[in-house]
């Protein structure tokens, strides 16, 4: 599963990040 | 800037404009959240089905929500560590005035308005939801009745939504200018707007603004409600929100 940065949440860090929504 | 108004009536801040055109359409996001709630559930528990489907239908239309700051200007001009605080900053208060608005829309008193298009009548909630939850609710109403008599319309709605999105301070952030230019922008376009359209109620811009302050008490409410649920293991596994909840502030 995606890891966000420290203490970040990952659900949103997978949201956001651009790398992940292209894959 | 402002548009030119071609029927002679006020114009509309050129950021005003440029907000309605990235909202998105109701029956869209209705759609979509409807065809997530059909899937079947990937984590089954042991919550009552109502309370599972309502807490994905929450985290729906954070999601939402979140689709739609990424593609709100300056917002997805910053990096992900920027835009990631700004909304571990708001996203309870943009899913309660996402509420609000819907709300206000139907107009109606005695029953709320889901996203998903259900209507639940307050007599439902009253007996069904639990003290808290029902409190909440009622609470949100209050502020439903505030704001249509202040006539909030579609483009306060957005440019306000836009307010919370920035409304974090920018000592936190690593592209403070970009932001702290957004949160002016979008003060001085509301403060325009409410004048040009609203010249009979002279505070309307401030009236607007403390309406701001009651979403963010209520948005604490709604976290201690989702926080005092998570202590009861009652909310499902994966919870978008409960992670939301948990996450280190900036």
């Amino acid at each position: 599963p995606c890891q966000g940065p420290a203490g970040r949440p990952a659900i949103l860090y997978t949201l956001l990040s651009p790398s992940l929504m292209a894959s | 800037g402002y548009s030119e108004s071609f029927s002679g009536g006020p114009t509309v801040p050129e950021l005003i404009l440029q907000l309605l055109q990235l909202e998105p359409e109701e029956d869209q996001v209705r759609a979509r959240i409807l065809g997530c709630l059909q899937e079947p559930a990937k984590n089954r528990s042991d919550q009552p089905a109502a309370f599972g489907l309502l807490c994905r239908m929450a985290d729906q239309t954070f999601i939402s929500i979140v689709d739609w700051a990424r593609r709100c200007m300056v917002f997805k001009e910053l990096e992900v560590a920027d835009q990631m605080s700004l909304l571990q900053n708001c996203w309870s208060e943009l899913l309660v005035f996402d509420h609000i608005y819907r709300q206000i829309q139907y107009g109606k008193e005695g029953s709320i308005l889901l996203v998903t298009g259900q209507e639940v009548e307050l007599s439902t909630v009253a007996a069904q939801a639990g003290s808290l939850l029902h409190n909440l609710v009622l609470r949100a109403q209050e502020l439903v009745l505030q704001l249509h008599a202040l006539q909030l319309d579609r483009q306060e709605f957005v440019c306000l939504k836009f307010l919370i999105l920035f409304s974090l301070d920018v000592k936190f952030l690593s592209n403070h200018s970009l932001v702290k230019d957004a949160q002016e922008k979008a003060n001085a376009a509301l403060l325009d707007y409410t004048l040009c359209h609203y010249p009979h109620c002279a505070d309307k811009f401030q009236q607007l603004l403390l309406c701001l302050v009651e979403v963010r008490a209520l948005s604490v409410q709604a976290k201690e409600y989702l926080y005092h649920k998570h202590l009861g293991n009652e909310m499902p596994r994966n919870n978008l929100l409960i992670e939301m909840l948990q996450a280190r502030q900036t």
